[in-house]
């Protein structure tokens, strides 16, 4: 059975989908057959490797519609091992169109149940908000990854975060463990970036990944075109630090 | 009455807490009275000006219970002429409590009227989502200012602010005006940064305001030291440039 990693943290901008598009090449480019599902109704992880024009059907379709089937959601990315589940806008419907289900934290669980048999590892891309499509990540998943910009406002909304996952873990899903935080959007020149990364560091111990992924236009490009990083730019910063962190993942898990 | 200036836009970390905390900061330098609020539970723009550990009741108060007055919430920023009403997280649980109330879209509107005779401008910092705290924001405001970063996945969201925008003028709110859109997070030595900014101008044509701001370590510091951008590094790249967009939102106005 697969092993699923969602990527979560409800500050905005701070690399979630840069991380979760590199990460899963990353994965598949060891030979492991991957999936990376978009639970962004902005479809950033879907844009950064899909023509959205050929894209039909969707995650919302998969959990709103019973009788769609996996097969019928799932498109190559490209990227020999990759596969993608992609999301579009009307999943922004899915947090009030499930107001009374009672099964509404465990509906990804259930829909996607099937593809954990045919994939190792599947990668899950969240929006930045802590609603009911995230908690059906937490609750879906056996990881979490949590990347954290080194940012003065990076720390402020951990404490919220990890709230969550504690209740997460204390009733629907009690095998969620975190598999780590990797500091993004590093500048290595700056003080504040250093500083915060220190307190990074200070509160979450050795879960923080060795790695540290520093900002680099080559991963703000690759997405333009539909290409990870390894293959869009592979002498770049970028890809030898998405490569440790697929390393380290690895070890992790 | 006063002008109240939404800054939206659903992705995340594209400068929208930034823009709030200077642009509130260059319109109180001018010796207008201007009130920052503070609509994200994630509490970046109240960081920005206030010692959390003295906020005691925030716009969660405000918002849910009636007998809370405004003055109740309301903190000096250490700004000249700026008032900031901060959120706590708390604020998160709006959404899911307002399910079933008539007045859900209206109710910021009605909790804050009072304060649109003591201040010319009213700043609302938004959350990264299109839920009901911004609908709240869209309700109540005369304007929207939408921060855009130049980058692969900014046009991507566009449409449905745009259309969330659209339905907002249809019904709860008329007279709400697009005051424009805001090239931010730019770095003019790469392409795709160029690329992006042509391509928002040829969608938003005359709404683009002229001003633009670049990337500058100076605007990620300034929240940590409680300032804003104009003494923290008067001389910087970012303090000209919030200096140019408060003279156009002025303009427009
Ligand atoms: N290491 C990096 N170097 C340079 N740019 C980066 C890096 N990581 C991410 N970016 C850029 O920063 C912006 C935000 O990153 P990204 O979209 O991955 O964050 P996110 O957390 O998924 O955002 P959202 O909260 O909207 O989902 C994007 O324009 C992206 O290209
Ligand atoms: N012009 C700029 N130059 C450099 N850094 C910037 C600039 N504008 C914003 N930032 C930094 O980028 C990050 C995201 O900005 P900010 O938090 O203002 O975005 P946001 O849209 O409010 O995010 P969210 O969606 O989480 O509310 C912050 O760390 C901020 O300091
Ligand atoms: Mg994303
Ligand atoms: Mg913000």
């Amino acid at each position: 059975k697969s092993a699923i990693i969602a990527i979560t943290n409800q500050k905005g901008g701070v690399g979630k989908t840069t991380t979760a598009i590199n990460l899963a090449a990353g994965l598949a480019r060891r030979g492991l057959r991957v999936l990376l599902v978009d639970l962004d109704p902005q479809s950033n992880s879907s844009l950064s490797y899909l023509d959205m024009r050929e894209v039909d059907r969707s995650i919302y379709d998969l959990l709103m519609d019973s009788r769609v089937r996996c097969e019928q959601v799932i498109y190559p990315s490209g990227v020999e091992g990759l596969d993608v589940l992609p999301s579009r806008i009307n999943l922004a419907k899915f947090e009030s169109q499930m107001v009374g289900e009672f099964d509404a934290p465990y509906r990804a669980k259930d829909r996607l149940e099937p593809l954990r048999y045919r994939y190792s590892f599947i990668i899950l891309d969240t929006p930045p908000t802590l609603g009911l499509i995230t908690v059906n990540a937490l609750v879906m998943a056996t990881h979490l990854l949590v990347p954290i910009q080194s940012s003065y406002y990076a720390l402020e909304g951990t404490d919220d975060l990890l709230e969550t996952v504690e209740k997460i873990k204390a009733r629907p899903n009690p095998a969620l463990k975190l598999l780590g935080v990797l500091v993004t959007l590093h500048d290595r020149r700056t003080t504040l970036s250093r500083d915060v990364h220190r307190q990074i560091v200070s509160v979450f111990g050795d879960k923080v990944f060795r790695t540290v992924i520093t900002k680099s236009v080559r991963l703000e490009e690759s997405p333009a075109y539909r290409e990870s990083i390894f293959t869009y730019a592979p002498q770049s910063s970028g890809a030898r630090e998405y490569e440790q962190l697929t390393e380290e993942v690895l070890e992790r898990v």
